[in-house]
């Protein structure tokens, strides 16, 4: 049920 | 040279037990301000990040800023291995590729060491920007981890929704549909087995019940939980680490197709 995003669509590498 | 002396080792073993199975290998990072690390799950969907500071160890001895790359099962098997009330020593040479654990008894007539060897992981540390939460939710943490169990019986993922009356945990499956709510409680004996919402705008949120039941594995770890959330980013579930730090769950929301 839905689309599971990713960490990395939130986060960027630092 | 590295040599980090926990009188409480129970905490370490508690650690790795709650992050073992979300993560396979990690960094270890250690630096003046404490032994920390940050770490996704294979499928890139949770983040993990836990902080253990300096002050909160007997001795804590760290010449010069290092990573040290460890899978995180080995690490378990080994920590696994001290008693529960046993003083935990980590040590590592510079320049050397393993780390050592030393377990002392309570009572100093028993002393093992157990030599681990390190790996070379290549992982990416991401920046975690402040966000300002739409709701906090602080709640006695077996109670989070209960109603993520009992969800997880009926439907595969959680919404999440804060409202001024309370928060709801909806879930739905082949066999029916759940509802949780819990409201705020702050009139209870005990500050830990309070319920508290704060800045409650209203926000509703979908994520993988596996993932967060994954999380619940760091109850020993604290009486309460802390869960912030605001919409359309990443739900934080923080276990505090008395007086050390905290371990912190980042999971990414799922959205409507």
């Amino acid at each position: 049920r839905g689309v599971q995003l990713s960490i990395t669509n939130f986060y960027r590498s630092s | 040279m590295l040599e980090l002396r926990l009188v409480q080792g129970s905490l370490l073993k508690k650690v790795l037990e709650s992050i073992k199975d979300l993560v396979n290998d990690a960094n270890f990072d250690c630096s003046a301000t404490g032994f920390s690390l940050q770490a996704m799950d294979s499928s890139h969907v949770a983040l993990v990040a836990l902080l253990l500071r300096s002050e909160g160890f007997e001795h804590y001895r760290c010449d010069r800023n290092i990573s040290m790359g460890m899978n995180l099962g080995n690490m378990a098997k080994m920590l696994k291995c001290a008693g529960n009330d046993d003083i935990i020593t980590l040590k590592a040479d510079d320049g050397s590729d393993t780390v050592t654990f030393m377990f002392e008894s309570p009572t100093q007539d028993k002393i093992a060491d157990f030599e681990m060897r390190l790996m070379d992981i290549d992982s990416e540390h991401l920046g975690i920007p402040e966000a300002e939460y739409h709701a906090i939710l602080i709640m006695p943490s077996a109670e989070f981890a209960r109603i993520c169990k009992d969800l997880s019986s009926i439907g595969d993922t959680v919404v999440i929704s804060v409202t001024k009356e309370g928060v709801k945990f909806s879930t739905r499956g082949d066999i029916g549909t759940a509802n949780v709510v819990c409201r705020q409680n702050t009139t209870v004996d005990k500050p830990e087995e309070a319920t508290v919402i704060e800045m409650p705008e209203p926000v509703s949120l979908t994520f993988a019940l596996r993932y967060l039941n994954s999380f619940t594995k760091a109850t020993p770890l604290s009486n309460t939980v802390t869960i912030s959330l605001s919409s359309e980013i990443p739900v934080v579930v923080e276990y505090k680490i008395a007086e050390m730090g905290y371990i912190r769950f980042y999971l990414a929301p799922k959205i409507e197709e």
